[in-house]
């Protein structure tokens, strides 16, 4: 609950993208993509211990996978199913999640207490695609 | 510090958090990052000039990309190219690495413990390493100036050794972690293999009483390593000797814990 709490403040209101009051009503949701959150070490103050990099783009998937999945590039076979039984049973069943489908590395440069400097790989940190799953 | 892409090519500061939140955002990171506190390193020369801060720092601006992520191959190629000549000489215990660690001299700040060390003990401080990350390769890295005036093909013998307690306070051993012959013309970094030691520091941080670097001519005599041409404490900043360790994290799936 706590996270969900603090996701929500994290929010932010994206304004309207400029095609969207022209697109069909099935497509006026906002499709699942890949959005940007920049951590900046620097606006921290954080570059005393941390050498590198300034900041970095955490990113986040945000956005509907709402029928059709057509427009969702990154849609699973799963996604194209779940979407087909939410419809059948929109109350019990969820639609599809938009999350992300491929995630790479980054690596930090910092020092330590003992002001030894560390270089640590980090797996699966920033999110390269997002897709409806 | 957070910054929000709002989809429209403009970026916009999260400004709607408290202080309280931002401290525990903070803290989410610093988390993530494997760290219970936000570092606060004691000394720390200009990341330019300090040897080890510079050694990695060239390390991470080979590795990574425009975006600031990192290619896996590429961190694994640049890592094999770096020790084609290491002391290491399995190449494949550095290719795996997920962590690499530079640790700086600190045997100014410990108690002398042997007769005239200067310039020739050296102290890292691995009570901070984690236990979960497994040490695959370590060395010394010392910084070598050609010797003015030496004979074509004079050498030096250069042997490290690891500083053991005695049954008495008082005694000292030095036992022998690796050595190299290297020629009085060499000008460069001289890798030395300390994986043994360090592995045993990281263990049991107690039994840490530094290294102990023994220079000998071809005579057999002992030599001060400046007279080899060893850069010491007076020495240039980007040339004072550090120590490199690699490590690989035990666990592939990022583990989560109740905090």
């Amino acid at each position: 609950a706590a996270r969900a709490a603090k996701r929500k403040n994290l929010e932010i209101s994206y304004p309207d993208e400029p095609l969207q009051m022209f697109a069909p009503p099935s497509y006026n949701i906002k499709s699942c993509k890949r959005k940007t959150l920049y951590v900046s070490f620097k606006a921290l103050g954080w570059q005393d211990w941390i050498i590198a990099p300034d900041g970095y783009s955490a990113f986040y998937c945000d956005g509907e996978c709402a029928f059709p999945l057509n427009a969702q590039m990154n849609a699973t076979n799963h996604a194209i199913v779940q979407t087909l039984v939410h419809l059948m049973e929109p109350e019990k069943i969820p639609k599809p999640c938009c999350a992300p489908t491929k995630l790479t590395a980054i690596s930090v440069l910092y020092f330590d207490d003992n002001s030894n400097v560390i270089l640590k790989k980090y797996r699966n940190m920033v999110v390269k695609s997002c897709g409806c799953h | 510090g957070f910054y929000a892409d709002n989809g429209v090519y403009q970026t916009i500061a999260v400004d709607r958090m408290r202080r309280k939140e931002q401290r525990e955002m903070q803290q989410e990171i610093l988390t993530l990052l494997g760290l219970h506190h936000r570092p606060k390193p004691l000394t720390h020369g200009s990341a330019e000039s300090a040897s080890a801060p510079k050694f990695m720092l060239d390390l991470y601006n080979t590795l990574k990309e425009e975006d600031g992520s990192i290619d896996e191959k590429l961190f694994t190629d640049a890592l094999k190219e770096r020790h084609l000549n290491s002391s290491l000489g399995n190449v494949k215990t550095i290719d795996d690495a997920d962590m690499i660690m530079s640790f700086v001299n600190h045997a100014e700040t410990q108690r002398p413990i042997i007769r005239h060390e200067r310039d020739r003990r050296f102290y890292f401080d691995f009570s901070e390493v984690p236990l979960e990350e497994t040490i695959t390769g370590a060395e010394l890295r010392l910084y070598k100036t050609p010797v003015e005036g030496a004979l074509p093909n004079t050498s030096f013998t250069i042997q490290v050794y690891r500083v053991e307690q005695g049954q008495d306070p008082e005694d000292k051993f030095l036992r022998i972690e690796s050595n190299q012959t290297v020629l009085a013309s060499m000008d460069g970094w001289i890798l030395m293999n300390v994986t043994h030691a360090a592995t045993l520091w990281q263990a049991f941080p107690a039994y840490n009483l530094g290294l102990f670097l023994s220079v000998h001519n071809e005579k057999g005599e002992d030599v001060h390593p400046w007279e080899a041409g060893i850069v010491g404490r007076k020495g240039a900043d980007d040339k004072q000797a550090f120590l490199v360790s690699f490590f690989k994290t035990a666990q592939e799936l990022h583990v989560r814990r109740t905090r």
